[in-house]
């Protein structure tokens, strides 16, 4: 049983390292707390963005944090697929090129998934097979209409 | 596998029916503040049963069911129930389970050389260990189905109280059954594949062991 | 000491109704839960944007709840100003007809008060009487620059 | 009054010293993510007391030093400290008080219509009380000043131990000396006027009572 989660942690930290390193252009790998014992170990998160010293994770920026989180869930992805992912605004602390970075990671994993993405960010709606524009008219319920990309 | 409609009635900001149809690949959703995009995910997640009420921004069920009019709200906002007569709101999934069936199809063809001809999708050549793994859905005379629908309707009376029920293929069943189903297509309560408005960072706040956790249930 | 509360609450609420009314296009009023004795009482924000029906605070959309934040801290500013406010990124949820009228109404309140306000999005920079570009070259420091608009 | 300068010397990512000079008005701060502008931020209010090491993302007053070698750092991370000698980070905020000094001599002017040519700026002619609502800082001699500044240091022994200490225009004074000056300057550590990133829906989530609070504190 051990050794079904070392085989998933090492995983996931091959998957993380490449997708960080992609993202964010820093380096990034996944760390327990006590490799010995994994099964009651803490598992941490240890992010250079951009050739920055390892800092706490909390110190992180906002958009430092957005890119280590997500780099952290596409890792998962690649080792445990889920047929669809749902995200509302994950861009929403990115600077412009981060978007960009962002949404053609997602063009790519969206080859293995369905990718469902909200957001208000034009690089990342640009990037998409296509738009579900949602819109509410003063009171009255939400519409929705369909615009091909 | 691929959601392909989610057809929301009467739920949150959604009055009468709205179909919205989705395909593979990247689907952005966009539009004004409060237009309803949120409420999209929360649909999609109300019909799955993966959220409380509160992951849906709301403090009970009943506070899901569309609300459209002043007059009702108002009495709402004053906490008493200021419906005439029982409202419902419904939310129906529809996965595209084509793909799989057609694996499947295939993978019978090929674990059962012998069968004569004319005779299809029979899981006579696989264990059930096999046909556990495969993530597809079979029907009653065991053929795999290309569609399957997962619909969460809740009744709300004038007196308050509420009622929810699930149905697959429109035959009730529990919420335990439902998951058991989605588990079987890769879809768990705690699958980390959908992401809140605001929550993108929750995986930096996180306990180390609850991170450590999410391993666990993959391996 | 009641009456010292109700002043600075009818002000404050009196000024809510306004900039809420501004910045969102909707109606929101300050809200007593026990008027009688409010020294006990909680203070609840009544907010209906865009002609919508009441609804409770906590099923607003991120950008609802952004810009009804905001007409609060606004609103005690015309009551109690302060020298200055530092905003980090209070548009991140906004989408853009709102991320402009915000940018608004800040020139305006900047002309009662000094206004700092961290932001990525192009409505807010564009409408600032001057910009600090901040960067950090790979590993490096962080540097600023001053840029009149 | 303004915010006139923020000196920040080896605060967080600020290695060296760096002046952010500042004027009335609206001023945008910008720059790609992890830049260091909530860090500009995080240094005015260290600067003026007005957050605990949480509030400025550090752990413990220590992180707060800038740590820009990677040896260092990774000392850090392993939780011991590498530093061969004491550090310190320092942030000097410096306010424009000119408006303020001038409103004041003019106030004295009007009040005192009996002083005789060439005796200016006494403040006999006003109440204790006057004073006290009057955003001004006067110096030793009763004058207006047109400038204060604030400055904090903080030192970290390469044992790990620190200290924090306060100046206002570069004499030491305790915290709460520093909180009676900016409250008379109408800074105040609940003042909300300062929102940090991530926390503007916070007056939404937060509790009734403490919400009316902020309204008891303004009045
Ligand atoms: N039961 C209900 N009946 C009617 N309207 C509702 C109900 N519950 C929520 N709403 C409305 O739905 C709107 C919020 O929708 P939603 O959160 O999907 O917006 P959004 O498009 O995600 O906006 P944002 O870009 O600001 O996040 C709110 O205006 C709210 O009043
Ligand atoms: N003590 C320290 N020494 C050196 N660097 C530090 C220290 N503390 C924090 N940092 C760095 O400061 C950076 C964060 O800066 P800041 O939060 O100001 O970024 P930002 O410009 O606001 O970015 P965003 O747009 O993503 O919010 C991080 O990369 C972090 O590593
Ligand atoms: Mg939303
Ligand atoms: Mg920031």
């Amino acid at each position: 049983r051990q050794q079904a989660f070392y085989e998933a942690y090492e995983a996931v930290d091959r998957n993380f390292r490449t997708i960080f390193a992609e993202l964010s252009q820093g380096d990034g790998r996944l760390h327990l707390d006590d490799p010995e014992d994994p099964l009651n170990s803490g598992l941490n998160l240890i992010a250079h963005p951009k050739g920055k010293p390892v800092r706490r994770l909390a110190s992180m920026s906002g958009g430092e944090k957005s890119l280590t989180a997500l780099s952290f869930i596409f890792a998962l992805q690649r080792y445990r697929p889920s047929p669809f992912y749902a995200f509302d605004e994950v861009d929403m602390f990115l600077d412009g090129a981060n978007v960009e970075r962002l949404a053609k990671m997602v063009r790519q994993q969206a080859q293995e998934a369905q990718f469902i993405v909200v957001s208000l960010r034009r690089p990342t709606i640009e990037s998409a097979d296509r738009v579900i524009g949602v819109t509410q008219a003063r009171g009255a319920h939400t519409q929705v209409l369909g615009i091909a990309l | 596998m691929f959601v392909k409609r989610v057809e929301i009635s009467n739920f949150k900001s959604f009055g009468g029916t709205v179909a919205v149809p989705l395909l593979p690949g990247f689907t952005a959703i966009s539009g004004p503040n409060g237009s309803g995009k949120s409420n999209i995910l929360d649909a999609l997640l109300f019909a799955l049963g993966l959220s409380s009420s509160k992951g849906m921004r709301a403090d009970r069920l009943p506070d899901l069911v569309n609300q459209s009019s002043v007059g009702a709200a108002a009495g709402a906002a004053a906490g008493k129930s200021s419906r005439r007569s029982t409202v419902e709101a419904t939310v129906t999934v529809t996965f595209d389970l084509t793909a799989e069936a057609r694996a499947f199809g295939a993978a019978i063809a090929r674990s059962t050389p012998d069968t004569p001809e004319g005779e299809e999708g029979s899981a006579s050549g696989l264990s059930e260990a096999d046909l556990g793994a495969l993530p597809v859905v079979l029907d009653d005379e065991g053929r795999p189905q290309e569609e399957l629908r997962v619909t969460r309707r809740l009744r709300v009376t004038p007196q308050g109280t509420y009622t929810s029920n699930y149905y697959l293929d429109d035959r009730p069943c529990t919420l335990t059954e439902l998951h058991q189903q989605l588990n079987r297509l890769r879809i768990y309560p705690e699958g980390y594949n959908v992401v809140l408005q605001g929550d993108v960072t929750g995986i930096i706040s996180m306990h180390p062991r609850e991170r450590r956790q999410i391993i666990d249930e993959l391996a």
